[in-house]
Parts: C-alpha cells; sequence; structure tokens
C-alpha cells in the first residue's frame, strides 16, 4: 500500500505524483512538496484566487485534501486517489456546489421493475 | 447475463458532460437514462436537455410536498422521470443548451420533443436483477454516496468503509467481471458509472465502482426508464 510521505518540512505531499527529473545522475527522485503540487494544480485546471487571502486560504484546503486523498487511497486501495480539480474545495464546498440529489423517500405506490430472468 | 457488459460499446451512451458549479447531477442521470431508452426504442442516439429539467421541473416528492425538484439546488431522477412524463417529453440538448445555471426561466416547446416517457420503475436491491434491468433495457439512473470521488483518479474503486448516505445522481452504463485489485489480489467485478463532472474527471469523465456489496449505496437506489417510439408516430 502506498502511504503518505513527508517532505524535510514535514509537510505531507502527495504520494502518487512524483516528479522525477532528468539530468540529476545520482539524485534521488525529487519529491514534490505541497506548493509545488499547488501550484501544477492550478496551472493544469486553470485556477486563479480573487486575493493574497483567498490564495492562501485555498492552499490551506488545498493541503487538508492531498491527506484526505492520502486516507482514502489507504481505504480504497484498488483505486488511484489524489489530486483532481476539486482539490481546493472543502468537502462541505464539494456537496454544496457539484452534488445535488434530493433527500430520498421512494413513494409508496412506486412502481417496482418486473424480477428478470437472470440464468442464461 | 454476459460476463461484461457495455452500453457505450453499444451506442447508447451520449459524450460526457460537465454539470459545472451547479448541483444538477440529477438531471444529467435522468437525461442519461432516457437517452439510452430512447436509443433502444428508436435506433437512434439523440443527447437531450439537461437544462429544461433544471428550468422547468419542480416536481415534488408526493409524500414530502416541500422536496422538489430544484434546478442546482437539487433533485430526484424519479421525479424528473415523473415531470418528462407529465411534461410530454425532453428537448434536444442542441435546441435547449445547458448553461450551468438555474436562473433562467423555462423554454420548453412541446413541438421540439425529441424523447417521450412510456414508463419508469425502480429496480429490486438485487444485483443480478440491476444487471438484467441494464442489459435487458439500457444505462440506469442510480444515486451513490460521492465521497470518494472528489479524490478519485482512476481504476476500481471499493472502499472498506463508505457511507450509503445517497448524495450524488450517475448513469450505470456497463459492468466488467475482472477490474484488478492489487491489495486483495484478485480480479473484483465492478459497474460502470457515467459521471457528469467532465471527461478530465475519473477514467475520461467514468467511475468504476465494485460490485457485490452496496459500496458507496449504489445499489440503493436504481431507475430503469422506457421510451416511446417515435418512428412509429
Amino acid at each position: 500500500i502506498s502511504t503518505a510521505t513527508f517532505s524535510a518540512e514535514g509537510s505531507e505531499v502527495d504520494p502518487f505524483i512524483r516528479q522525477v527529473t532528468d539530468g540529476h545522475d545520482g539524485a534521488e527522485p525529487q519529491l514534490l512538496t505541497a506548493e509545488h503540487h499547488f501550484s501544477l494544480f492550478k496551472s493544469r485546471f486553470k485556477k486563479s484566487y480573487g486575493s493574497q487571502e483567498e490564495h492562501d486560504y485555498r492552499f490551506k484546503v488545498f493541503q487538508d485534501n492531498l491527506r484526505r486523498a492520502a486516507r482514502h487511497q489507504k481505504l480504497d486501495p484498488s483505486a488511484s486517489h489524489g489530486v483532481t480539480q476539486f482539490s481546493d474545495l472543502t468537502p462541505r464546498e464539494f456537496r454544496r456546489t457539484y452534488l445535488g440529489l434530493r433527500r430520498l423517500r421512494l413513494p409508496k405506490d412506486a412502481t417496482e421493475a418486473p424480477i428478470l430472468p437472470t440464468d442464461n | 447475463l454476459p460476463e461484461d457488459f457495455d452500453w457505450r460499446e453499444n451506442g447508447a451512451v451520449t459524450p460526457v458532460k460537465n454539470q459545472g458549479s451547479c448541483g444538477s447531477c440529477w438531471s444529467f442521470s435522468t437525461t442519461g437514462a432516457l437517452e439510452g431508452a430512447n436509443f433502444l426504442a428508436t435506433g437512434k442516439l439523440v443527447s437531450l436537455s439537461e437544462q429544461q429539467l433544471v428550468d422547468c421541473d419542480h416536481e415534488c416528492d408526493p409524500e414530502e410536498p416541500g422536496s422538489c425538484d430544484s434546478g442546482c439546488n437539487g433533485g430526484l431522477m424519479n421525479s424528473a422521470f415523473e415531470y418528462t412524463l407529465k411534461a410530454g417529453g425532453l428537448m434536444r440538448e442542441e435546441d435547449y443548451p445547458y448553461t450551468g445555471t438555474d436562473r433562467g426561466t423555462c423554454k420548453f416547446d412541446e413541438s421540439k420533443i425529441a424523447a417521450k416517457v412510456a414508463n419508469f420503475s425502480v429496480v429490486s436491491l438485487d444485483e443480478d436483477q440491476i444487471a438484467a434491468n441494464l442489459v435487458k433495457n439500457g444505462p440506469l439512473a442510480v444515486a451513490i454516496n460521492a465521497v470518494f470521488m472528489q479524490t478519485y483518479i482512476k481504476g476500481v474503486s471499493c472502499p472498506y468503509i463508505c457511507s450509503k448516505r445517497l448524495d450524488h445522481g450517475v448513469l450505470l452504463v456497463g459492468y466488467g467481471s475482472a477490474g484488478y485489485a492489487p491489495v486483495r489480489m484478485k480480479d473484483k467485478p465492478y459497474w460502470i458509472i457515467k459521471n457528469s463532472w467532465g471527461e478530465n474527471w475519473g477514467e475520461d469523465g467514468f467511475y468504476k465502482i465494485c460490485r457485490g456489496r452496496n459500496v458507496c449505496g449504489v445499489d440503493s437506489m436504481v431507475s430503469t426508464v422506457a421510451a416511446v417510439n417515435t418512428n412509429s408516430q
């Protein structure tokens, strides 16, 4: 199982995206810091923020989501989890903005599909 | 039942769409199911309008009058099928394009209906029945708990623990028998889910989730719809 790794500064970094630079024979592959990840994230998903304050807040959320992705990876090892276009959103913002299934209460008179044969 | 089945390979699935910053997943799940049913009924794959549902569908749960389909604030696929049945059908995507907001007025034009609902029903929790209904009737509207989808990149998602509180509407388009689970050292059967977060999310816009134990509630609310064959009208 891949697990989260930590940079020398102690900040958690994404264990699933590692930058391997060439031209440095003998050098260890360089692990990206959260700052680097955030920079790549902003560029990849064309994200910009209105103020430095907002930027700093989104960076904090992004770091939380890196840790969350690592937790998800441990709980869900057959999938890959990491940075997505939603990595600067809190879980609450994500739910509010991108989900939208109303509370479910199926009516008692909902038509049930007939049982189909499943052998052969 | 076939071991593997995928409606994408059989022409019943339109390209992945993007709901943008709007909680309209329920409308994409609804149109996806009707697009598939309409394909089976008419032989033509037509992309249908989510915006019609977002703007015009305010159908309420008969058991809970305050709970109604409400554009970017959420909705329910079954209510949307009910609306579509009452309204007469859905227009084409190109005739009523998606805007990602719910601030517009309803511009439904009855003369431009492209697909009609004949009937719809809920499928039992049994996974074989879900598979049988998928193969027989086309892609199914399903609900899921999306907590693991925020960080999902690829592979077969099979979390050890996942809430079954349903919060996202998606489309079940197929299943596979052998998604490799490296840690468990075995092949895992999985569902293939079409999402509405664009092609840059997940596996080209699709999500694979393992079958067998109602993971993230994926088997809990499954609806099948049949379309009217408009060719014969």
